[in-house]
């Protein structure tokens, strides 16, 4: 563990506890796109598939529950909460998710690092899984980013949500590279390649966000 | 220990 991975780990907390927050308090999902939740959902359930196999410490296996705890309540409240889906605008969130999901599933069938790692236990069905997760997660963000063009006014939580889900992938680059230079054998070139594909997905939601806070302006997205 | 696993990161 070292210092951008944790504070990776615990700015990817933070960005779903404030989205918790919002949901949870006001009991609103204004802006918030209900698809992006699922694939999320989706990531953590393909990605902690060994949640209960492969224990790895106390702190990993906690975190992937909160993260799979929190995510499934997050769709579970936008679904079927009484107050909180008449938040959901759904005619702004129209993205289909298979037209992500697919591309990523056939993506981990052909390109994963089963070949490369022949000693672990792992079933190639969980490899697979796990490739297509982080290829799912890469993308995932995008009918959020589509929905945030469309909703002219976005709110300060929902942008500080998108902000910390984007930086903290930008921390676990920081992260592979430290463990790069200290670790011998740390190359990852699939989680690398998709991690960098993830946080450039941000980049002009960055960008806006930025000159939105430098000149003290309500965030906006150009449509 | 858990660290040299490929998958120990979340």
């Amino acid at each position: 563990m070292n210092i951008f991975r944790l504070a990776g780990d615990m700015t990817h907390l933070l960005s779903v506890l404030v989205l918790l927050l919002k949901i949870h308090t006001i009991k609103s999902c204004a802006g918030i796109s209900l698809k992006t939740q699922e694939l999320y959902a989706v990531v953590f359930a393909t990605r902690y598939l060994d949640i209960f196999t492969s224990y790895i410490s106390p702190y990993n296996t906690m975190m992937k529950l909160i993260f799979l705890g929190s995510s499934f309540s997050i769709v579970w409240y936008m679904r079927y909460h009484k107050i909180v889906r008449r938040s959901y605008d759904k005619d702004q969130d129209t993205f289909r998710p298979y037209i992500l999901m697919l591309p990523c599933l056939i993506l981990a069938l052909l390109i994963n690092e089963k070949f490369t790692f022949k000693e672990i236990s792992t079933s190639f069905f969980l490899f697979v899984m796990w490739t297509f997760s982080l290829y799912l997660e890469a993308v995932a963000i995008l009918p959020q980013l589509v929905m945030l063009q469309r909703t002219r006014n976005i709110d300060n939580l929902t942008g500080q949500y998108v902000f910390l889900l984007g930086a903290y992938r930008a921390l676990y680059i920081l992260n592979w590279i430290y463990r790069y230079f200290t670790e011998e054998h740390f190359v990852h070139w699939i989680t690398w390649i998709s991690g960098l594909v993830q946080t450039l997905l941000y980049a002009d939601f960055f960008y806006y966000y930025f000159q939105s806070w430098k000149n003290n302006v309500k965030l906006q997205l150009p449509a | 220990n858990g660290e040299s696993k490929p998958h120990d990161e979340l």
